[in-house]
C-alpha cells in the first residue's frame, strides 16, 4: 500500500509535466488518500503542492488557492520554512490570478518576512517585485515605488540583470 | 474554470512558467 502511494505520486507528476492536468490532479488525489491512511504528513504535504499546481493549470485558482492553504497549515506544522515560504509566495500568485490583491499583498508579505528570515535574497527579490505589482493593482504606487526600489537593489546585488 | 485574466503581470507569468516544471517528487 506505502509503494503504490508512492506509485500515485509518481504517476501524478509524469502526468503533470506531460501536461495532463485532470489526470495528474486524479492521481495525486490517489496519492493524497493513501498518505492519509498512513498518518504522512510529509506526503500529504506534497500532495497538497501537488494538487494546488494542477488546478492552477486547469483554470481553478479558487480550488489551488485551497490546496495551498492545506500546504501551508502542514509546512507549519512540520516546521518547514522553505515549504512555508513556497506555500506563500504560490498563495500570493494564486490570489492575483483571483483578482484579490489585498490578500496577495498579504501573502507576499508573509514570503517576504519568511525569505528575510532564511537570508533567501532571490526569495526576498521575487517578494518584493510582486509586492511592487501587488499595490500597483491595489492603487498605491507610493507603496508600490518602495518595493519596486527594493527589488531594484537585490537584483543589483545578486547580479540579476534581468 | 475562471480564465487567465492576468497574464500582463510579468512576476505572475514568471512564477507559473516555473510552475509548469515544478513537481513534488515522491
Amino acid at each position: 500500500r506505502a509503494a503504490q502511494g508512492r506509485a500515485y505520486g509518481n504517476l501524478g507528476n509524469t502526468q503533470y509535466l506531460l501536461g495532463n492536468f485532470t489526470e495528474a490532479a486524479t492521481f495525486h488525489k490517489e496519492r493524497l488518500a493513501i498518505a492519509k491512511e498512513f498518518g504522512d504528513k510529509a506526503a500529504e504535504r506534497r500532495a497538497y503542492s501537488n494538487l494546488g499546481n494542477a488546478h492552477i493549470f486547469l483554470g481553478r485558482f479558487d480550488v489551488a488557492a485551497e490546496y495551498y492553504k492545506k500546504t501551508l497549515q502542514l509546512a507549519r506544522q512540520l516546521r518547514d520554512q522553505a515549504v512555508e515560504a513556497q506555500a506563500c509566495y504560490s498563495l500570493g500568485n494564486t490570489y492575483t490570478l483571483l483578482q484579490d490583491y489585498e490578500r496577495a499583498a498579504e501573502y507576499h508579505l508573509r514570503h517576504l518576512l519568511i525569505a528575510q528570515e532564511l537570508a533567501d535574497r532571490v526569495g526576498e527579490g521575487r517578494a518584493c517585485w510582486s509586492l511592487g505589482n501587488a499595490y500597483v493593482s491595489m492603487g498605491s504606487p507610493a507603496q508600490a515605488l518602495t518595493f519596486a526600489k527594493k527589488h531594484l537593489q537585490i537584483s543589483q546585488e545578486i547580479g540579476d540583470r534581468n | 474554470g475562471q480564465r487567465l485574466h492576468l497574464m500582463q503581470v510579468d512576476s505572475v507569468q514568471r512564477w507559473m512558467e516555473d510552475l509548469k516544471l515544478m513537481t513534488e517528487c515522491e
